[in-house]
């Protein structure tokens, strides 16, 4: 799976997902990944784009809470992926990435590390796999 | 006016063991597509069309679970998905159990743009790729010989792999081995309990 938040000069955010799914899967099977709410989600306050467990995904409706945690609690961005990513998922493993309307970054994950990479408008750029 | 700020994912679950050279090949991957994504940004490109950039780039790159080097079906096909949503407005579009379609997130981009639902899936989406003339290829293209392998050892334990990077793991103390994308028929008291992602299944029954 790959994906891909942004928020641009405007303060317009997009995201974005895609994959093949689940190596040995059932031939008809659908994962999160083109699940709005669960794989994928953008909205006025932030963009966020899910990897992992799909089932689990789409149970704990990934994407769709980390905005609701920032529009109806009033979260900060990086606050509200730690809390869907450590309360959500129950037993399963997975992982996002997001951005803000305010230009910010964040990341969470619980599998054994996460393909990522993250750059902001001052200039802060990181490439990464692990913790 | 705000600040621009863009982030990516090549996958969640990856093999502890991993090659250095094969991490070091997936973070220049991941360096090239953040670079396109930040020039466009400079050049005062939208969120939505940066993002829509970015993930086709991901996609025709083999090295990640997308597009060409797709995960394989059971039956050793490729069914990709894919989805893409605009803030602005919420609007949304998606795709799945695509065969044939070279950027499925291009093809979730014109359903959100070009037709009057928010997801079509198999044959009616791959009849509305032909309608738009999106790029289509043969399914080989997507299949790589790395893949055919995985699909061998995923089928020889019996299971699914949610992340197929992450080998079987055959000593279970090593849980990120053992639990990340493994599900094993495990028999207990002679009945089989299927498991999926090294749980019971019962827990996906809503699924």
């Amino acid at each position: 799976t790959v994906g891909c938040a942004v928020v641009d000069t405007e303060g317009n955010t997009a995201a974005a997902t895609s994959t093949g799914g689940l190596m040995n899967k059932m031939s008809g099977r659908i994962g999160d990944s083109p699940l709005i709410g669960a794989g994928t989600y953008a909205c006025n306050l932030c963009a966020v784009s899910c990897t992992g467990e799909g089932e689990a995904i789409i149970r704990a409706t990934l994407a769709r809470d980390v905005a609701a945690l920032m529009e109806y609690k009033g979260l900060g961005l990086q606050e509200a992926v730690d809390y869907v990513i450590n309360e959500r998922l129950d037993e399963g493993k997975a992982g996002l990435i997001a951005v803000s309307n305010a230009g910010e970054v964040a990341y969470g994950f619980n599998t054994v590390g996460m393909f990522r990479g993250s750059a902001t408008q001052n200039g802060f750029m990181e490439v990464a796999i692990w913790e | 006016m705000g600040a621009w700020a863009i982030t990516i994912h090549g996958g969640a679950g990856v093999d502890p063991n991993l090659p250095m050279e094969r991490q070091e090949q997936a973070k220049a991957v991941l360096a090239r597509c953040l670079e396109i994504g930040i020039s466009a940004l400079r050049s005062g490109a939208a969120a939505l069309d940066v993002a829509e950039m970015v993930v086709r780039e991901l996609e025709t790159d083999p090295i990640f679970n997308s597009g060409r080097g797709s995960a394989l079906t059971a039956l050793g096909t490729v069914e990709m998905e894919a989805s893409i949503m605009d803030g602005r407005g919420r609007r949304c579009g998606a795709v799945s159990g695509l065969s044939t379609v070279k950027n499925p997130v291009s093809l979730a981009r014109l359903v959100m743009d070009k037709s009057p639902h928010s997801y079509l899936a198999f044959s009616g989406a791959e009849d509305f790729a032909r309608s738009q003339g999106v790029e289509t290829i043969d399914n080989s293209y997507f299949i790589t010989d790395e893949n055919v392998g995985m699909l061998k050892l995923a089928k020889e334990a019996n299971s699914i792999m949610f992340d197929y990077r992450v080998p079987i793991d055959n000593n279970t103390n090593n849980t990120c081995g053992a639990i990340a994308g493994s599900i094993v028929n495990n028999t207990i008291d002679n009945t089989t309990t299927i498991q999926m992602n090294g749980l019971p299944i019962s827990i996906y029954a809503p699924e």
